[in-house]
């Protein structure tokens, strides 16, 4: 399966909806410190099934909903949305493209839909099961992690094995 | 189960050791079984000398010797078990230009095997990529992307722009 | 005692909100007391707002807007109880090229008041400086200190040199 | 009181001796990965007094010792050594120089001088108390510790102001 599309609607500082379109092989994204780069990180990590607000920098889920500028009001929700090109039916349904959305409301309600239809985060799991997606492991460095890779305890790293197994 | 871990084991520690090599040029490194004879519960070590040095300690590794090191594992695995992309966040931010040079024209060969997401602030990785986008907060507080073309002109503008504040 | 240290926070309270506004054009930053009602246990908090964002939480920072906070902490702390030096290995690793120049003439102005040590791999903070030294290693796992001219040519000689391995 | 030079004996990978001469405002040190410029601010730290091996990268003091290489042998003792300009008097010392040694050996043993003849730790922390110099406090920023001092708890941050008091 290969990524096309990453959507962001509300999400951290992109209160206007934005697509980044992934239609090739090296996609570099860059600009000044402070202009929302790591956040699109963040989307990736978050809609993949991040359970820890931490790991997204906030304290609670809803701190990924747009919070308002000097300029603009809060927003009340917030969504991810990943687009993948399903033509070679790698992925467990039909249909040549298949979308993973996740939201939440201002109240720490949030929703995980597959192609649009509502379901829960266990679908998705085991929907990218078999092709070495998750939000864990080792396809989402973060900023600053790469040092911590190295110093990770022996059994941390015998797990990073296990789940490449 | 213990079968997995350790086919696992083997192809990646072949790959990390090739993978160090290319990346330093030389030197040697490898993953170590902290208890061979327990395959069930064993940690995974990693040890690892560049190029002409005599040390083994990983902590005394240089920040862009242990970057590099840690980019070689993460590669080791995606040679064994791919994930369809990777994003990584600043990981040059410790290399020094040549090696971000070098790791820029690395990554160049893996977008064969999976999509990379990458994002930096070194002008030597802009220039090896396919697509190029630039994030700015024209509007205050507001992300927009933009699509910019992969020349120096463009690059430079998008570096050097900031909002005339007071 | 207490005394003193309120003193000294008083001091070192005004000149961080000055110095952050300077480094980013702007915002708000302060440092609160945790319990101002008990200056003899009393923590120190950070609150941070970048020119034009709404949030409060320092995590919610990125890399760059953290370096350049605690960089505004550090100077603050200079212009209250100097140190006769400082040495900053690679704080400029996180910043974009203009918050790289924009910090390098920063520092150029406390030169007066102490001495800088700097470790940089970014070239818009060799070219700000007064003395420019390349460390090498020629032979391997040897390190040698060399005196480079502050002129581009030099400097990009240094950063691209490499001894030739197999 | 102004820096004017450090020297490295035998410090980590500045197997030979090697003064870095630091009598301007400002001075950058540039150089590849792994060529040896985070150990000038270990040096540094060092020779001030840094008790902790582990905050230096290593495991005891003596492995700050050139460990030797693929054509070098090991040594057997490390010094670092500062030159300080006391010509305003500001250290209480007689001469114009005053100079702040460190060595250690193989086997652990190290000594402090100060003006070439032996001494405590305690005489060194002595002759700098006023200076605002000492291996603790925020003069020397670590690589990748940047941070880590925004991160501080609140505690932590308070004692750095008691330091500066
Ligand atoms: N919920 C939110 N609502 C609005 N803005 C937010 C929200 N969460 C984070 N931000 C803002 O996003 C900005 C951080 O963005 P991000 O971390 O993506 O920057 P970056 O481009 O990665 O910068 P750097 O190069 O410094 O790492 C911060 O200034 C923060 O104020
Ligand atoms: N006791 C020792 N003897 C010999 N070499 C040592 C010793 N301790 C550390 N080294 C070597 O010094 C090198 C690290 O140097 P250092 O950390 O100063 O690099 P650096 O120039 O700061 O690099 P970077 O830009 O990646 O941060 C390592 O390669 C390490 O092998
Ligand atoms: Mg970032
Ligand atoms: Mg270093």
């Amino acid at each position: 399966i290969f990524l096309k599309k990453i959507r962001l609607k509300g999400f951290k500082s992109f209160a206007k909806k934005t697509d980044v379109e992934i239609n090739t092989n090296i996609t570099a994204i860059v600009g000044p410190n402070g202009s929302g780069k790591s956040n699109i990180v963040d989307a990736v990590r978050w809609v993949l099934g991040e359970q820890s607000a931490r790991t997204l920098r906030g304290s609670r889920m809803a701190d990924v909903i747009f919070a308002g500028s000097s300029e603009r009001k809060q927003l009340h929700e917030a969504s991810v949305t990943l687009f993948f090109d399903n033509t070679e039916n790698k992925l467990a349904l039909d249909g040549d493209e298949v979308t993973i959305t996740r939201k939440v409301d201002e109240d720490g309600r949030g929703d995980y839909l597959i192609n649009g239809a509502s379901c829960r985060l266990k679908d998705i799991e085991m929907l990218l099961m078999d092709t070495g997606l998750g939000s864990d492991g080792y396809a989402i460095v973060g900023q600053g992690k790469i040092d911590s890779i190295i110093h990770s305890k022996p059994d941390k790293l015998r797990e990073l094995f296990e789940e490449a197994a | 189960m213990a079968d997995l871990f350790a086919n696992t084991f083997i192809k990646v520690k072949k790959e990390f050791s090739q993978i160090f090599r290319e990346l330093f040029s030389g030197g040697r490194a490898e993953l170590i079984l902290s208890e061979p004879d327990d395959l069930l519960k064993t940690g995974v070590n990693i040890n690892a000398q560049p190029p002409g040095k005599n040390l083994k300690s990983l902590s005394l590794l240089s920040g862009g010797e242990r970057a590099l090191t840690a980019i070689a594992l993460v590669f080791a695995f995606l040679k064994v078990k791919p994930s369809p992309f990777y994003v990584l966040d600043e990981i040059d931010a410790p290399l020094d230009d040549v090696n971000v040079t070098r790791f820029a024209k690395f990554i160049r060969r893996y977008g064969e095997i999976a999509q990379f997401i990458i994002i930096t602030h070194r002008r030597y990785m802009m220039t090896e990529v396919d697509t190029l986008y630039g994030v700015t907060m024209s509007e205050s507080g507001v992300s927009r992307l933009l699509s910019l073309e992969l020349n120096e002109k463009q690059i430079e503008e998008h570096i050097t722009a900031r909002k005339e504040t007071g």
